[in-house]
């Protein structure tokens, strides 16, 4: 794992509030499937952290802003279209978290058909890691690895993600390395 | 071993999703140190966008010269790929998989070095 240049975290509060552009998404995905990516997504990451995600109605004042954005849009990173760059994100505190419009996003790799869909969950996830602080690991399991595949599934955490969120916030209470490397193992066996 | 036409049609949608333009990296696989390769001056800025060459130079030409060798080795080294310093095929397919858009090269916990800072 790695992180940006003066490990940069979120310290204002160990509750954090997100929420989706109602102007910048997809309209072929409904409001209430990108919502419940979104919230698995978060999931993943504050299981393993002391830190809760919480979705609001408020995009502009929440802590993590989430949107679809095509092309160039404002922020210096133009998408590129179809594929090549997927999403970015910045690091703490900014929140922002960008997702490429004209990829085909997917929910349900099993009911959506194209060859280039890119799974929605798997670069959200990516992309929280970059907004807790995290930059790009070397280890190709791992969630923060750079690349994804078109029709690629990668959401599950592995020890190199967790150890990396872990050094910035510290351990979930509740988080249990044992079962976790046991979970892991069974992964990598498989 | 993938062939540079295999690898492009990983990423051809078939459904008319044909403006991915990384897929064309693909023709440059086994380019060697010392040739010339029109176009290779693209390669170039994607390792320069990816924090592989210095942010500093914009003006790429389209030699495969010791400082892209550095990069190649940098990017391999970084991506967990055989370290060849060539654009080999493991390399290239990893060139043209879709990707997140922020830098590779920042500060690493596990190193003394910090290679690289990062605007975000």
């Amino acid at each position: 794992y790695a992180f940006f240049n003066g490990q940069p975290r979120w310290i204002r509060s160990s509750t954090l509030t997100y929420a989706l552009s109602p102007d910048y998404t997809v309209d072929y995905l409904s409001s209430s499937e990108i919502r419940r990516v979104v919230r698995r997504s978060f999931s993943r990451w504050s299981a393993v952290i002391p830190v809760n995600f919480t979705e609001s109605r408020e995009y502009e004042s929440s802590d993590i802003r989430i949107g679809f954005y095509r092309g160039e849009h404002g922020d210096g990173e133009a998408f590129d279209g179809v594929l090549g760059v997927l999403a970015h994100a910045f690091s703490p505190e900014n929140g922002r978290l960008h997702l490429d419009a004209a990829e085909r996003w997917a929910v349900d790799l099993e009911k959506e058909k194209s060859k280039v869909a890119v799974d929605l969950e798997s670069v959200v996830t990516h992309e929280i890691g970059h907004v807790l602080g995290l930059a790009h690991s070397s280890v190709k399991e791992a969630v923060m690895y750079p690349s994804l595949s078109p029709r690629a599934k990668k959401v599950d955490l592995r020890i190199d993600d967790v150890e990396g969120a872990q050094a910035l916030y510290g351990s979930n209470p509740n988080f249990k390395l044992k079962s976790f490397l046991e979970s892991e193992n069974s992964i990598n066996t498989a | 071993t993938t062939s540079p036409d295999s690898m492009a049609a990983n990423f051809d949608g078939g459904d008319g999703h044909n403006d991915f333009a990384w897929r064309n990296f693909a023709r440059f696989l086994d380019a060697g140190k010392g040739s010339e390769v029109t176009g290779m001056s693209e390669l170039k800025k994607y390792l320069n966008r990816f924090g592989y060459l210095p942010s500093s130079d914009t003006d790429f030409t389209d030699f495969f010269d010791d400082q892209f060798v550095s990069a190649l080795i940098l990017y391999q080294k970084r991506l967990g790929l055989p370290v060849t310093g060539n654009l080999d095929s493991d390399t290239i397919s990893s060139i043209i998989s879709p990707r997140c858009g922020m830098s590779d090269v920042v500060k690493i916990n596990r190193s003394t070095a910090e290679l690289h800072s990062t605007r975000r």
